[in-house]
């Protein structure tokens, strides 16, 4: 598999927290839904890109983790 | 804009509050006067009354704390999470937390978080407003640094929280005059609700509902200012805005504010500068620039500043030539002609309108250029114009722009 650089790492684990505060995403756990996490994470993602009406791509572009950086209410945007 | 889950709300008018503890960071009474601030922002637009304690519980306990502080969700230090608050609710419900590590100030700076703005958001979620994904709402999850001064809200917060509680009991009966100011946390002077609701009687507007965007294909549709910017057209009326883009066959529907977050709704007239991507509004004697989002510093001006004598009181409509470089303001049966290059009012003006443009014997509410072509409006009727030969070539409906 492709090595993540740590940098990269870290921008994944900020935005699954934010994800997880604001948009109600829950990891498994278990090793085995790996590639069932990526999927729902990039949902997610898109849900979160689609509220801020940045380009839906599903992915963790620059402009997606900038708008995860700003300061912002602690409340979820989706109801959970 | 958007609630909680089955619409929590407070089933009363009058709701308490009481600030718990302070933050170091400002006087204690900056934050009290930016809490009341607050409050006032929300109870101007509602039946809402909000009383402070000082002891016991209220409904709504405010505090500063900072990492645990006693429920699920803990600060995370500078940045971030700024605050939080719950939907009405017995106990923690309706509570609002600011998170301590954060700097906290009385005014707009870039070194700290205005408390008020932040203030006004999470009682937003305190009184049952979820987010809203409109740009330049109050309830916008994103925290937006802004002139607080004179803050309005924005028409989409509005519509929010009227949807839960209902407009103010004085607008019910329409009231012949604003009421006096009161003591804070008090209903405040109704200057807000007026200048945030469209300017003629809204056509929608029963007890219960918040007035509501016109249809597209109404034929009785008017506007009160229209101008183009960047290629697009954009129609005004009240806080709504129709936007018509060349490049999609769908009309928009937007909010003034969730473009201008800090000018208020019923604009009188707008034009374009298109060499200086430069938009003009009009409300009352004065005007504003804006160049695409932002506004030009320096704005309000008076209109004088443009020529008119101090009689001319507001305009009704206003157009800028592109070829000829001049623009045409049209006040009453009368227009003048302003030269963009020269920023100076023409000789000669005002004339009468129908002198020099044949088939126009009225008032015009609002006015663009497309294609080298005028188009006045005056109620429910557009009128399409050569202004070389000052011709009349035909009458549509106002919203033939619509795809009706």
């Amino acid at each position: 598999f492709p090595v993540v650089p740590e940098e990269e790492k870290e921008d994944m684990q900020f935005a699954k927290k934010y994800l997880e505060n604001f948009y109600g995403f829950k990891e498994e756990k278990n090793a085995f839904f790996k590639s069932k996490n990526l999927n729902h994470m990039s949902d997610k993602i898109r849900e979160m890109q689609s509220f801020f009406g940045l380009e839906v791509t599903g992915k963790l572009n620059r402009k997606t983790l900038d708008m995860m950086k700003q300061p912002r209410c602690g409340i979820p945007d989706v109801r959970s | 804009y958007s609630t909680f889950p089955q619409s929590p709300r407070w089933w009363k008018d009058d709701v308490t509050y009481r600030i718990l503890n302070y933050t170091p960071d400002m006087l204690q009474a900056d934050v009290e006067e930016a809490i009341a601030k607050a409050f006032q922002l929300w109870s101007s637009v509602t039946p809402l009354r909000f009383t402070r304690l000082y002891s016991g519980q209220a409904d709504i306990m405010i505090s500063f704390a900072s990492g645990f502080h006693g429920d699920f969700y803990p600060f995370d230090g500078p940045g971030g999470t700024l605050a939080h608050a719950y939907p009405p609710n017995t106990g923690i419900g309706g509570d609002a937390h600011f998170d301590e590590d954060e700097n906290w100030t009385k005014f707009t700076t870039y070194s700290g978080y205005n408390l008020f703005l932040v203030a006004a958001h999470e009682l937003g979620h305190s009184l049952g407003l979820g987010h809203s994904n409109v740009f330049g709402a109050l309830m916008y999850p994103i925290y937006m640094a802004r002139d607080t001064r004179d803050y309005r809200l924005p028409q989409d917060d509005i519509d929010g929280i009227q949807a839960l509680y209902g407009p103010p009991r004085e607008s019910l009966e329409l009231p012949t005059k604003a009421f006096p100011p009161q003591e804070p946390t008090e209903r405040t002077p109704a200057e807000a609700p007026t200048e945030m609701l469209p300017r003629e009687e809204p056509t929608e507007v029963t007890p219960s509902k918040a007035p509501r965007r016109p249809d597209d294909c109404d034929p009785h549709l008017t506007f009160d200012a229209i101008t183009t910017l960047r290629g697009e057209t954009l129609f005004f009326k009240g806080s709504y805005v129709w936007r018509k883009s060349p490049y999609f066959s769908e009309i928009e529907h937007d909010t003034i504010s969730s473009f201008w977050p800090s000018l208020a709704a019923g604009f009188d007239a707008a034009y374009e500068v298109d060499k200086k991507d430069r938009v003009l509004f009009f409300k009352d004697d004065q005007y504003w620039a804006v160049s695409g989002y932002s506004i030009e510093p320096g704005f309000p001006r008076p209109i004088r500043n443009l020529g008119f004598s101090t009689s001319v009181g507001k305009i009704d409509a206003a157009v800028h030539d592109q070829n000829t470089k001049k623009t045409y303001f049209f006040v009453g049966n009368k227009y003048w002609s302003f030269n963009e290059n020269t920023q100076s009012m023409e000789r000669g003006y005002p004339r009468k309108i129908a002198t020099d443009f044949q088939g126009i014997g009225h008032k015009v509410d609002a006015a663009f250029q497309k294609n080298g072509l005028f188009y006045f409006f005056h109620g429910s009727n557009q009128y399409e114009i050569d202004i070389k030969n000052k011709k009349l070539i035909r009458i549509m409906k106002s919203n033939s722009w619509f795809n009706c």
